[in-house]
């Protein structure tokens, strides 16, 4: 695991995180529950909650789909290639490309292969690594980890590795009500704790 | 476009499944230092959309397989825990073509993508002209 530079986190005052949705983006409930389910892995590990906002002006983490140049100096580039990019904290500027096809499935907890060969990409996947740049993660060498920054068409990873565990508990220290650690997740089982 | 489940994707969407951004950098297979190939400044501007090219030229990229070139390759390979050769050979273009984050690997030119699995703070190199980085 790493961190960015200087290895900002949320301060310890806001260890309850809101979440909004760009409005223009009309998003279904299905859409969202996606990233709900992302967050989740999240607060499993750690002291963080994450709660849903109709407003943008309450919110710590804004997530919004965009085309092309949408105004931060990276901009997306079509079809597969960059999938998503999100800032370091306290900033909470998440992004995933409204060019890709994205699969929105409740897909189970398990790492695995959808399709052999398809331009689909699994929201959840993405979106559990792009909350980990959200909470301060920066890229893992650990191929089996989340915070590895590629990942194929077709596939779904969403179980927190031992290392994005490691990392994460580094930085905010553990559940307090559960019981999900590093210790007890070999390499990303489904951890339990927290609402588990 | 979202799709719920597998079997909504339209069967035509799976066998013509878009080529992948940066599959055109397969044809620079085999390149190596002192090359000079149409398309290698394009894999230098991938490189420094990453971090792992540090010159704070705006995209002006020769076609040379440079010491700058080279550098990235390497520090590439050791984060993504492939051979370190320097070289494009096929396991490192198969990486490089994935669709992935669009954060950068190395940022401000140093790089901890490894430093969990004991490697040494990888700072950039020769040739990797240091100037500045763009702070998101």
């Amino acid at each position: 695991y790493s961190f960015f530079p200087g290895k900002p986190r949320w301060p310890a005052r806001k260890r309850d995180l809101i979440y909004a949705f760009v409005p223009q983006n009309n998003l279904t409930e299905d859409v969202k529950r996606v990233f709900s389910r992302a967050f989740d892995r999240w607060a499993n590990v750690t002291p963080l909650r994450f709660t849903r906002s109709g407003s943008l002006l309450r919110a710590d983490i804004v997530i919004g789909f965009f085309s092309g140049d949408h105004g931060d100096g990276e901009p997306f580039d079509g079809a597969m290639g960059t999938l998503a990019h999100a800032s370091s904290p306290p900033t909470g500027m998440f992004h995933l490309d409204g060019d890709e096809d994205w699969l929105i499935s409740d897909g189970g907890g398990e790492n695995r292969r959808i399709l052999s060969v398809t331009s689909l990409v699994d929201l959840e996947s993405v979106a559990v690594h792009e909350i980990g740049h959200l909470l301060g993660l920066g890229h893992s060498s650990v191929k089996d980890a989340i915070m590895y920054p590629t990942i194929a068409g077709g596939d779904r990873k969403v179980e927190l590795a031992k290392d994005d565990i490691e990392g994460i508990q580094h930085l905010y220290g553990g559940n307090p009500d559960g019981t999900a650690s590093s210790e007890n997740s070999s390499r990303g089982r489904e951890t339990s704790g927290g609402a588990e | 476009k979202f799709y719920l489940n597998v079997t909504s994707i339209p069967p035509l969407q799976i066998l013509n499944a878009t080529r992948g951004a940066w599959d055109y950098f397969h044809k620079l297979a085999g390149c190596h230092a002192g090359d000079r190939v149409s398309g290698l400044s394009k894999l230098k501007q991938y490189f420094r959309r990453f971090g792992y090219i540090t010159t704070a030229a705006t995209g002006n990229f020769t076609d040379d397989f440079d010491d700058v070139l080279e550098s990235a390759i390497r520090i590439y390979q050791k984060n993504f825990d492939l051979k370190v050769t320097g070289e494009l050979d096929a396991a490192t273009l198969r990486q490089i073509v994935l669709p992935r984050c669009g954060n950068s690997d190395v940022i401000d030119g140093s790089s901890d993508m490894n430093a969990g699995k004991g490697f040494q703070k990888t700072a950039m190199t020769a040739g990797a002209a240091r100037i500045r980085t763009t702070k998101r």
